[in-house]
């Protein structure tokens, strides 16, 4: 069985959306340890992942390994009842295909309780090799967005270039090019704070080109987190990890694109 | 003229 109590619905609600275009249906692997999720796209270009970890849920219980399998516009659909505030209880009573959703209000006066179908998945995971990326790039969420966001006006795919200085994402397509270069900061605002900053570590400058229609579809993610974090190894799949607060993290795996 | 890798020809398969 499991019984997993999570307290805010707006984590759930913005994991869901940010996976819901890429994989339409995969099953939630729920064990001790947490709730993950592996599954790539039909054309298998992106690979799309999640962690959530027990300790991110109050209380959790798992007692044995599950594989969930869930239609994600059912999920979506069904999240959009709840509140961003709402707590989520998840519930999955062993040898039934059903997962019970329950969305507590803040004040406690209204409980709603839903059912999903599960489906029967057969799933193939794949093994990713562990690596220490070349380059790794640590910059703002809503910066990078803004970046994939701009680009896909001019053309079709990026190039990512990364050096010690910077990131250079430069785009070419029919009617011109385009390039922005985000320079390596760690800037304070005028309060004081600290402000988004952009980080670069690297072994090897980088340069991978990538579809721009996946990056767009990844940025989904943003919301989660302030920061995005992008690994990079030269004719390697690039690695793009949202934070989920301090409970887990969303990843997206993007194959690069070759010269013919 | 660019091609699209498939994730395939970098993870296998267990």
């Amino acid at each position: 069985m499991l019984e997993a109590r999570l307290p805010a619905a707006s984590i759930l609600k913005k994991i869901v959306e940010s996976i819901k275009d890429l994989v339409s249906q995969a099953n939630f692997d729920c064990s001790e340890s947490g709730i993950s999720f592996q599954a790539m796209d039909e054309s298998n270009i992106a690979l799309s992942s999640f962690l959530l970890r027990a300790d991110g849920f109050d209380p959790y219980r798992c007692d044995r390994k599950l594989s969930l399998g869930i239609r994600f516009a059912t999920l979506s659909k069904i999240l959009k009842c709840a509140g961003n505030d709402d707590v989520v209880v998840i519930r999955y009573a062993d040898d039934t295909d059903i997962l019970s959703l329950v969305f507590e209000a803040p004040d406690n006066n209204r409980i709603s309780e839903f059912d999903i179908k599960l489906l029967d998945i057969s799933s193939e995971y794949l093994s990713i090799p562990e690596q220490e990326p070349e380059c790794k790039v640590k910059m703002s969420s809503a910066e990078f967005s803004r970046i994939c966001r701009d680009l896909i006006t001019i053309g079709s795919s990026v190039v990512i270039d990364a050096t010690k200085s910077g990131v250079k994402f430069s785009s070419t397509g029919d009617d011109g090019s385009g390039s922005i270069l985000i320079k390596q900061s760690a800037s304070v605002d005028g309060d004081g704070k600290a402000a988004p900053q952009t980080t670069v570590e690297m072994s090897e400058p980088v340069s991978l080109e990538l579809s721009l229609k996946y990056l767009n579809n990844f940025t989904k993610a943003a919301p989660l987190s302030e920061y995005v974090v992008m690994n990079m190894t030269n004719d390697s799949p690039l690695m793009l990890q949202f934070d989920v607060s301090d409970i887990g993290y969303i990843r997206y795996f993007l194959a690069p694109q070759i010269k013919d | 003229q660019k091609t699209q890798q498939s994730l395939l020809s970098f993870f296998k398969s267990p």
